[in-house]
């Protein structure tokens, strides 16, 4: 490696998780019935998947976030390799896509996410994100004729917001873009999968 | 609310439960499956609502969690 850089993988590579796999589940329980099965549910597979687990009920807002600048830097202090994380955020969701904590402030997940991209131990490992919030009012009734109207409208608008597409391009030329440079290893935006339980603007159920 | 938990957490648990060792992106893509079937009836209202899962991924290799 001439430039002390990280291999590129091939396509075929898995990434290595023999190091430790930690969970941090931070979930807002309170007014939210049902919330519990979804902790205890997450919390078991967790386990069962060999993840260190440390688990927050009814965080504020502000909680939300000192509790992942703690995961990282108590990360960035593990001894041994960390080989991935897996961050569960659960909460009522605002109608921009923030997430409400338990005192009703609010904070964008998008804040929490950049917590761990600038994480040292986890540079090159895999994050995992999964949010289980409504992301606005919209109610899906599938596709009905109502429905598909609104969707064929919706499909010939220009996009107000960057498309899923085109988010994935902005990851893709930022990766080759820094593949290529003496600097390159693996940026910030890398190596991060985030699962959203409504599409944007829809409420999760 | 759904008292018995999230369609999404709950079916998430359920698919990685019963194959722990595959890729997780296909897992997901089966969890959405999964959810996007699911009909969901509103707390004030007998109409059958839709959820969609979004899956955003920046991961450069497979994730296999077993």
């Amino acid at each position: 490696e001439p430039w002390g850089l990280e291999p590129e993988p091939s396509p075929s590579a898995q990434y290595d998780l023999s190091g430790a796999r930690v969970a941090l589940l931070l979930a807002v329980i309170r007014g939210r019935s049902g919330a519990q099965h979804d902790v205890e549910a997450l919390r078991g597979l967790c386990q069962a998947l060999g993840f260190e687990t440390t688990l927050t009920t009814d965080p504020t807002a502000q909680a939300f976030q000192e509790e992942l600048a703690q995961f990282r830097e108590w990360l960035d202090a593990h001894r041994g390799p960390v080989s991935c994380a897996l961050v569960a955020l659960m909460a009522h969701g605002g109608p921009q896509g923030q997430l409400l904590g338990a005192d009703g402030q609010e904070v964008q997940p998008e804040a929490l996410v950049r917590e761990l991209s600038c994480c040292r131990a986890l540079r090159g490992r895999p994050k995992i994100f999964l949010l289980q919030a409504c992301r606005g009012g919209h109610r899906d009734a599938g596709l009905g004729p109502t429905a598909l109207s609104w969707f064929w409208r919706w499909l010939r608008a220009p996009p107000a917001t960057p498309s899923h597409a085109d988010v994935l391009q902005v990851y893709a030329d930022a990766q080759g873009s820094s593949s290529r440079g003496p600097t390159a290893g693996s940026s910030d935006q890398a190596d991060i999968l985030m699962v959203y339980a409504a599409a944007e603007g829809c409420v999760a159920y | 609310r759904d008292e018995t938990g999230s369609d999404f957490i709950q079916t998430l648990v359920e698919v990685l439960r019963a194959d722990p060792e595959g890729d997780l992106l296909e897992l997901l893509t089966e969890v959405n499956r999964r959810v996007c079937e699911l009909d969901v009836l509103g707390p004030d209202s007998d109409e059958r609502r839709k959820a969609c899962l979004e899956i955003r991924s920046s991961l450069r290799r497979r994730l296999c969690l077993q």
